[in-house]
């Protein structure tokens, strides 16, 4: 462990936690894509698997549980708790076009042709692109509310803190994973506009407005 | 003995 995977682990969690409060305060979910947080909770399902016979620490443990429980919660909020406030019209994008294709690479590109192997590859391929969804309402949308923009930069700084963490882990020359890197980098360049957005327009305390 | 791939991080 090192202070850079701490601190994006914890950015993800506070990612996660920063979504819930918006949804359960407001008691709504406008503005929020529940297709994205759908593919979260397979990426979850599938890479936490070895989550009942593999035992890395207690912090990997509770971890992962956290956000298994916290990622189907937010469903729950979203599909059933709060389903009258959900945005299906603008919430559109096909999330088949993003699965099939991570079940396809999965298959072709993995460090080991075993179950799980393939199904953590598959997560590592369909998070990567999960927040595409998410994305695209809000251009649809052309705008989100503050505390959506905070929840996407937690959420976009995690993996962009696991490259820094990869460079530290190299540099201690310990065995890294390149699938998980290349797309943890193609992850983290899928939010370098709203980065930019969220920097100089947020921060100011303007709203965020993508270009439609 | 192929060595499992084991996956540390979250």
């Amino acid at each position: 462990m090192n202070i850079f995977r701490l601190l994006g682990d914890l950015s993800h969690l506070l990612a996660i936690i920063i979504l819930l409060l918006k949804i359960w305060n407001s008691r709504s979910c406008a503005g929020i894509s529940g297709r994205s947080q759908f593919l979260f909770a397979i990426v979850f399902t599938a890479r936490y698997l070895d989550l009942f016979f593999t035992f890395i620490s207690l912090y990997n443990t509770v971890m992962k549980i956290v956000f298994l429980a916290t990622s189907y919660g937010t469903l729950y909020l979203m599909y059933i708790k709060f389903k009258a406030t959900y945005d299906s019209n603008h919430d559109t994008f096909r999330i088949e076009f993003l699965i099939l294709p991570a079940i396809a690479l999965a298959l072709l590109i993995n460090e080991e042709f075993t179950v799980i192997e393939i199904l953590w590859t598959f997560s590592i391929y369909l998070e990567s692109v999960a927040i595409l969804p998410q994305l695209f309402m809000v251009s649809k949308t052309g705008e989100a509310e503050s505390i959506t923009s905070h929840y996407l930069f937690a959420l976009g700084s995690y993996r962009a803190l696991y490259i820094l963490n990869w460079i530290y882990r190299w540099f201690l020359t310990e065995k890294l994973n390149a699938i998980a890197i290349v797309a943890g980098i193609v992850q983290t360049i899928l939010y370098c506009d709203f980065f930019y957005l969220y920097l100089t327009k947020v921060l100011k305390g303007k709203k965020l407005q993508l270009p439609a | 003995q192929s060595f499992k791939v084991v996956h540390d991080e979250l």
